[in-house]
């Protein structure tokens, strides 16, 4: 554990607390996409599998178990609880396009062909891609609240801090993760368009507004 | 490549 990692892990929560709290508190989902939420679900399931097999520590089982039920709960606010908010008719990536090729290559592409090992590859595959939909959402309405512009910035600061970390863990330890880096960093680039958006508008007071 | 270690980051 080091700063970095640390720091993108608190990042990575405050993401999913803002996004918790702005449709519970304001008892709608509009802006937010279903689909991405439904792929994040997917990530951590297949991802946290290891929960059962693995003790790494107490802190690693802790933020598991948190990032699992707050993404089903997220699900569960959007497709049931405030179901009546929801922008369907925006919401309209289409995700086999992105969950077939995270299979296809996880498939290809891993460190070993085990299932928990091919599950977290492909889970690593989709993450880096899972924000597509919302990205698209905000696309194509042209604007996002200020709320999930906030929420945004701090899930795409998240896999940001991570590479910072993998720098300083090949550093110090001489580890490294070629999937999950290179992952990380498509993960990170496809944010950056959105990032620029933030820091010229958003943290200026403005609204996030595509020019149209 | 082998696995050297689990996986222990989130």
């Amino acid at each position: 554990m080091n700063i970095f990692r640390l720091l993108g892990d608190l990042s990575h929560l405050l993401a999913i607390m803002i996004l918790l709290q702005k449709i519970f508190y304001s008892r709608s989902c509009a802006g937010i996409s279903a689909k991405s939420q439904v792929l994040f679900a997917i990530v951590y399931t297949a991802r946290y599998l290891d929960l059962v097999t693995v003790y790494v520590s107490l802190y690693n089982i802790s933020m598991k178990v948190v990032f699992l039920l707050s993404s089903y709960a997220t699900l569960y606010l959007i497709y049931l609880k405030f179901r009546a908010t929801y922008d369907r008719n925006h919401d309209t990536f289409r995700i086999e396009f992105l969950l077939l090729p995270a299979i296809v290559l996880a498939l290809l592409i891993n460190h070993q062909f085990s299932a928990l090992e091919v599950l977290w590859t492909f889970s690593i595959y989709l993450e880096s891609v899972a924000i597509l939909p919302q990205l698209f959402m905000v696309s194509k309405t042209g604007e996002a609240e200020s709320i999930t512009s906030h929420y945004l910035f701090a899930l795409g600061s998240y896999r940001g801090l991570y590479i910072l970390n993998w720098f300083y863990r090949y550093w110090t330890e001489g580890h490294y993760d070629l999937i999950a880096i290179v992952a990380g960093v498509v993960q990170t680039v496809l944010y950056c368009d959105f990032f620029y958006l933030y820091v010229t508008k958003v943290l200026k007071g403005k609204k996030l507004q595509l020019p149209a | 490549v082998g696995l050297q270690t689990p996986h222990d980051e989130l």
